[in-house]
């Protein structure tokens, strides 16, 4: 499974059509304070899932949805879709190509889609299952949270290991 | 199951030595399943010494070494069970220039199975990546995304 | 006594959101005691309007929008209560050139009551700071200390 | 009152003997991972009465004396002596210059001076407070805290204020 694109509209500080493009090898996101390195890596965990909104910096869901500047107004959604390559066949569907949408309302009220086709998050979350990627995965390490876990107790860090195993 | 997770562990923990030695260029570290629990609950303990320096505890390690043992321990869960893409949002913010220059080094032989995505504020991660994307506000509030060359970034 | 906690607060506060649009360029930012409750117990609220964005929880703000604010609130507490000496470890380490820049701007203005001792990686923080200690490892596990001047550092 | 030098001796990674002298204005401190530098830190609290060993990176309070490397033996015990400028007596001694010296034995045991007279614990922190330096303030700001600090408790927060007021 390779991931190939994220389009971002109106999550957080990403009010426009926002495409991030991926390529083998590393790619470095390099910007001010501020200006919303981060909130790429909300919105890719928020994608695959998330559901705690403490984990995306929130009070509550609807705080991820574009609320406006001064000069703008809020949206009234927030929506990504992750493009990822599937030739290998690591995710459970048998399609070279899939394509995962996530939308939410203001209303709080949340949209699954896998392929253009409506599903429900736990739909989602199974897809992702035993792929090494997934909510509770050590792919994503927030900022902050490297410096947090050689300080956690050894009963804490057991989870790092039951993601593994 | 028991055994799987046992086995799964000590593939890591191996790795973990190895990995160790690595970031460290030698010394020593360990992780051990907390004694008389059973395998299924028992917390996770961390050994590490760096070269030259004696065992002590590892809450004495400093703000760097702490980083760069963790870092040792999340390459050593890769190589057991790699993801396809990793994504890690400032980890080199505690690290002197040396430390970056050997994390990014040992982060080479996982390019072959995952794709890696570093935020960064460090001129030298930057240097070492593949890929640059520059995120800016230059409507205040508003996050726009540009492709970067390294000589845009370094001006 | 309730009388001195609510005054020195109210200068805090004051303090706090000058300090704070200094700092930001601009933007808003308030704390205010918990209400209801009894005002030597009370919590503290935090309030921050970064230039040009809206109102939110301060949780949502990114890493060096809670650093620039903490350092805010620490400042409006020297001006209150200036210390003789204060030392920050790594404060900058999440910071941006720009940001590193403005933290050290405003800093001149309390070195008349208070000497400063910065520990970092930073090269900015070392180029604007009139005294450069260099603690270096020569002998593995032993600290050396060496007074260096800027042009040793850039080296 | 002027912080005019800190000697260390066998505390933590400072085996031999070593004087930091301080001046007006910004002192910064730099060096590699791991060589030391937050040991200055710690070196700091430890001698204005820091008895909390967690606050010290710490498990037991012998902890802070050098233990020796692959080449050399650990020592018997650490010590490290302030030294400052009291000319505007901020500190209650009618004194010009101040010297504050703490000692800790691999027995456990500790020791005291100011200004070369033994003394309790008790009288380091006393003579300090009110100053605006002492282990409980807003003066020493530790590596990794000024992160913890916006993300704790209102209530957590208070400290801040307590100190100061
Ligand atoms: N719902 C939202 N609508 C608009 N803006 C938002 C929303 N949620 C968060 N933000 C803004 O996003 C910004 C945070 O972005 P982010 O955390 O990605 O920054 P960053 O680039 O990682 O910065 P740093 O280098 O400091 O870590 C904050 O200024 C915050 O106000
Ligand atoms: N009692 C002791 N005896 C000898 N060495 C010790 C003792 N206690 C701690 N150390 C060593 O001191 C080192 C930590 O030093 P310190 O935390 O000051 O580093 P630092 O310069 O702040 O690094 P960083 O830039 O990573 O924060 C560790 O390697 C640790 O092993
Ligand atoms: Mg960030
Ligand atoms: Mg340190």
């Amino acid at each position: 499974m390779k991931l190939k694109k994220i389009d971002i509209r109106g999550f957080k500080s990403f009010a426009d059509k926002t495409r991030l493009t991926f390529h083998d090898g590393i790619t470095c996101i390099v910007g001010p304070n501020g200006c919303g390195k981060s909130n790429i890596v909300d919105v890719t965990k928020w994608i695959l899932g998330e559901q705690s909104v403490k984990s995306l910096r929130g009070k509550e869901m609807t705080d991820v949805i574009f609320n406006g500047t001064t000069t703008r107004k809020a949206h009234g959604y927030a929506e990504a879709t992750m493009t990822l390559d599937n030739e290998d066949r690591l995710l459970n569907i048998d399609m070279d190509e899939v394509q995962v949408t996530r939308r939410v309302h203001r209303t709080g009220e949340g949209e699954y889609f896998i392929n253009q086709q409506p599903v429900r998050l736990k739909d989602i979350k199974e897809l992702f299952m035993d792929t090494g990627v997934g909510t509770k995965s050590y792919s994503v390490m927030e900022q902050g949270q490297i410096e947090v876990f050689i300080n956690s107790s050894s009963k804490d860090r057991r989870k790092l290991f039951e993601e593994a195993a | 199951s028991r055994e799987l997770f046992v086995k799964t562990f000590e593939e890591i923990r191996s790795s973990f030595q190895e990995m160790f030695r690595r970031l460290f260029g030698g010394g020593r570290a360990d992780i051990v399943l907390q004694e008389g629990v059973d395998v299924l609950e028992a917390g996770i303990e961390i050994f590490a010494k760096p070269p030259g320096k004696e065992n002590r505890s590892i809450s004495l390690l400093s703000g760097g070494e702490k980083v760069m043992t963790t870092i040792s321990l999340l390459f050593a869960v890769f190589k057991t069970k790699p993801s396809p893409f990793c994504i890690l949002d400032e980890i080199d913010a505690a690290l002197d220039e040396a430390n970056v220059d050997r994390f990014m080094a040992v982060l080479q032989e996982f390019l072959s199975f995952t794709q890696f995505i570093i935020i960064s504020h460090n001129r030298r991660t930057m240097t070492m990546s593949d890929e640059i994307y520059g995120v800016t506000m230059e409507e205040k509030g508003v996050s726009k995304v540009l492709t970067m060359s390294l000589d845009t970034v370094s001006a």
